[in-house]
């Protein structure tokens, strides 16, 4: 689950962090998480801005996308997963968005974390999308859940970056509540 | 050190430039 060094060709625009995209079908509840880990694929990793949208481009599109899916852009060097070191003590922002209404806000989130919009130091992980079926959700993944005033920029950030419609539920889980 | 920050616009522009294709 590594793909080596990142290149960065003379020319492109670097970008503040490397990231690695992955994908994954949702395992069975009985699988747990030695199973979510094993359904985790690497699909690629980008160090600039050109990298990016090459590698944008040939994703398919969000709405062909079947259901239960989730597609993750991490910092290279996290897992995806609740258990990785930079995660265990994190949480997330979840936004609830029609399918229709996703794609677009799924582009802008990738955008603002990869542009260093949220103005959070490095407090940002990763952000994800969940297919489901009839709602997409979208989260944003931080290391720290007791730090509420990141936890508020970060939201707050959210509303004015992705267009987001004010029907659009958030809330804020941290990861510890998701193991239990 | 300094962030390298880029804004929304700035990289939509580089979306469509000819390296990136």
């Amino acid at each position: 689950s590594d793909l080596g060094p990142i290149e960065y060709p003379p020319g492109e625009h670097r970008l503040q962090h490397p990231y690695c995209l992955w994908f994954s079908k949702r395992p069975s509840q009985i699988q747990g998480s030695q199973g979510y880990s094993q359904a985790l694929r690497l699909v690629g990793q980008v160090g600039t801005v050109e990298q990016w949208w090459a590698l944008y481009s040939h994703m398919v599109r969000l709405q062909d996308i079947p259901a239960h899916r989730d597609l993750h852009l991490f910092k290279k060097g996290i897992k995806p997963m609740w258990e990785d070191s930079a995660n265990k003590k994190g949480g997330k922002w979840v936004i609830r968005l029609r399918k229709e209404q996703a794609g677009k806000a799924w582009e802008n989130l990738c955008m603002a974390m990869l542009g260093e919009q949220f103005m959070a130091g490095n407090e940002i992980c990763g952000v994800v999308v969940s297919t489901r079926y009839q709602e997409y959700l979208l989260s944003i993944w931080n290391r720290t859940a007791s730090d509420q005033a990141t936890t508020a920029r970060i939201r707050d950030a959210l509303k004015r970056l992705l267009n987001i419609p004010p029907s659009a539920t958030m809330e804020y889980k941290t990861h510890n509540d998701c193991l239990k | 050190g300094t962030r390298i920050v880029y804004e929304k616009n700035f990289l939509m522009n580089l979306r469509n430039s000819p390296s990136s294709k």
